[in-house]
């Protein structure tokens, strides 16, 4: 569904060149239920980015269902992104002037067309923020607002979903109501997930865990595969 | 050192009244080491934010050091606050125009007068960044920018360290280092902390455990006192 091939990405800042990835090779199957850990600075941010193809690499080739994105068109490229894959951003990049709501709609919106608003009100409830809807941003608490982002992004019904420590914020129970959430997406409706996290209870759930240490990824020998 | 007194805390939501915090009465003594745990949305936040005086409560009373905060003129809570409290913020409230080393010397910028650069370059090296003092807010990783919220407050040396969660955005190495570090400074200058956390290992290095469900604190009657 998704490859990497011998990624690199580094930043170049005040004539130190930072190297954030290095010679990442990574394939996503559909379905797939990935666990991504590694300290902190360590990549994985970066790796999620470039698999959403939110960002580009410095050199090495993502291919998205066999095609090279570098041979895809700016406009192509987006509506591929905004039709497959949904993302759950570490510091939740939610519309501060938007309630949650609004905010859990945008994509719809964006997209364009009618929309179906027991769909969005269902998927609110799912995470457990029936009661915040005309909340805004700023008046929610930090467990409150990943919560909206988390929403946000499962609203379109994406294949893929990157999620970039979507439970950092939660309480266990919270957080464990969350994977059940996403696990459950992924067994019914093949939703295939990549997430970032720190907690290595969450990595249990993974079929696959990828290892990151300064930019390299390892991964245990056939594990889960 | 600080106390609450049936603190309540509503907030206002087109006519609807969100019970934030419920007649909390809560007392912190000089050298505590105070772990705050409950579900997302419970009132951490704003507990820590009224006994850092950031927040008014809407009721009840909050005294430092004896003497009622209502009773005190705004620039004298000012003056109080920067010299004696710290605060790490949930969402980090970094300043993004100013790098790491600028973010870090910041409130002894405010504070006016000279200030030690080498003991500002080893607050950095404690938390680990020494090798990003030149990047700003949005060149750095989560768990990186955590750690500058971090090495914010503890630069002015407060008496006082109110902690959001602190390493919520951290892997568990460079969580429990930080944790070190906390201890060090509460063993050595009996430094008073209280943090907020979701993480239920943390919480076992706290000597005393409050646990806040829907805005009400329960503490285990005699633990740790
Ligand atoms: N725009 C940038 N300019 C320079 N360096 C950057 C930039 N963005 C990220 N980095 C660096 O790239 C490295 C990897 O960052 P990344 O955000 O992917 O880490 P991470 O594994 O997600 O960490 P965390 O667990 O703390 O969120 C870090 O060392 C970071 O300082
Ligand atoms: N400005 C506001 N207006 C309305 N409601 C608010 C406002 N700020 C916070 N709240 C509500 O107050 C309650 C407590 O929020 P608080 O941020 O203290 O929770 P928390 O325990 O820190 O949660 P988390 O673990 O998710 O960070 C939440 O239900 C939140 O929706
Ligand atoms: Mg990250
Ligand atoms: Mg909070």
């Amino acid at each position: 569904l998704i490859s990497l091939r011998n990624i690199h990405k580094t930043y170049l800042l005040d004539k130190v060149a930072i190297q954030a990835v290095r010679d990442v090779c990574l394939d996503i199957d559909a379905g797939d239920f990935i666990c991504l850990m590694g300290p902190s600075g360590s990549g994985k941010s970066t790796i999620l980015h470039i698999l959403g193809c939110i960002e580009h690499p410095s050199s090495g080739n993502v291919f998205i269902r066999g095609e090279n994105t570098r041979t895809m068109r700016d406009a192509a490229l987006s509506r591929f992104r905004n039709r497959h894959i949904g993302f759950i951003f570490q510091s939740f990049n939610l519309i501060p002037v938007l309630n949650v709501r609004e905010n859990v709609e945008f994509p719809l919106v964006i997209r364009g067309g009618k929309f179906d608003r027991d769909h969005v009100e269902s998927v609110i409830r799912s995470v457990g923020l029936s009661d915040c809807m005309a909340h805004r941003p700023d008046e929610l608490s930090g467990g409150q607002r990943q919560r909206v982002a988390i929403a946000r992004a499962l609203v379109t019904r994406p294949d893929i979903i990157l999620a970039d420590e979507p439970t950092a914020n939660l309480d266990s129970k919270t957080g464990g109501r969350i994977i059940d959430l996403l696990l459950a997406l992924n067994r019914e409706s093949g939703t295939t997930f990549i997430f970032s996290t720190h907690n290595e209870t969450l990595s249990r759930y993974a079929r696959r865990t990828i290892r990151i240490l300064d930019g390299e990824i390892y991964e245990a020998a056939g594990a889960g595969r």
